[in-house]
């Protein structure tokens, strides 16, 4: 599985 | 958006306003670390600098302003309008010693090696350690009032919802955030001493206070 990130939070 | 984040975001809402709330009403700042409210200002100064470059959803842009707000004004309550409350020989923590190393480490360890990155970074970094002061205030006093004890409280508990979160997201959305979710845990680990006090006493009516 191929995983990432992305600053979508607070 | 899942139950954790919302639930999490709606937490951290809480401890801001109680934590305006509780200096506006009782016009004093006596007990609060005006260090931590600047830390907390910076945080969300470095890490919402991308209100200016990407547009996420009208819930994150209006969370974001209110929180940068929020945190603005709870430091000029503190530092200008009631300063002649604020306990500033309590509020002795050395905050270089957190600064410094949380941005030498966000230099160091990031995603990518950018400005605005380095910045995200190290508001990360800074948000898990800018409560020291505020607790540091504490064991120094000895005491908190109740009203300071409910926004830790909150403010601790939407750390650890965001952890809920993080997994969540790695299952349901195959998102994995190493920088976030380390600084979190380590965020969340900071509140437990305080967490175990406010259940065992303040829930069951007592003030916080630590022995001597």
């Amino acid at each position: 599985r191929e995983f990432t990130y992305q600053h979508d939070e607070l | 958006m899942n139950v954790f984040r919302l639930t999490g975001d709606l937490s951290h809402l809480a401890a801001i306003i109680i934590l305006l709330l509780k200096i506006w009403k009782s016009r004093s700042c006596a007990g609060i670390s005006g260090k931590s409210q600047i830390l907390f200002a910076i945080v969300f100064t470095t890490r919402y600098l991308d209100l200016l470059t990407s547009f996420i959803s009208i819930y994150n842009t209006s969370m974001k302003v209110i929180y940068i707000g929020c945190a603005y004004a709870t430091v000029y309550l503190i530092y200008m309008k009631f300063r002649a409350t604020y306990d500033g020989n309590h509020d002795s923590f050395r905050v270089e010693f957190l600064v410094v190393p949380v941005g030498g480490l966000a230099v160091l360890v990031n995603h990518d090696f950018s400005f605005l990155e380095i910045l995200w970074t190290f508001s990360i970094y800074l948000e898990s350690v800018a409560i020291l002061p505020q607790l540091f205030m504490i064991s120094k006093t000895g005491e908190a009032e109740t009203i300071t004890t409910h926004y830790l409280f909150c403010l601790g508990l939407y750390r650890a919802l965001y952890l809920l979160n993080w997994i969540w997201r790695f299952y349901f959305e195959s998102f994995f955030d190493m920088i976030a979710i380390v600084a979190g845990v380590v965020q969340t680990v900071l509140y437990c001493d305080f967490f175990y006090l406010y259940i065992t006493k303040v829930l069951k009516g007592k003030k916080l206070s630590l022995p001597a």
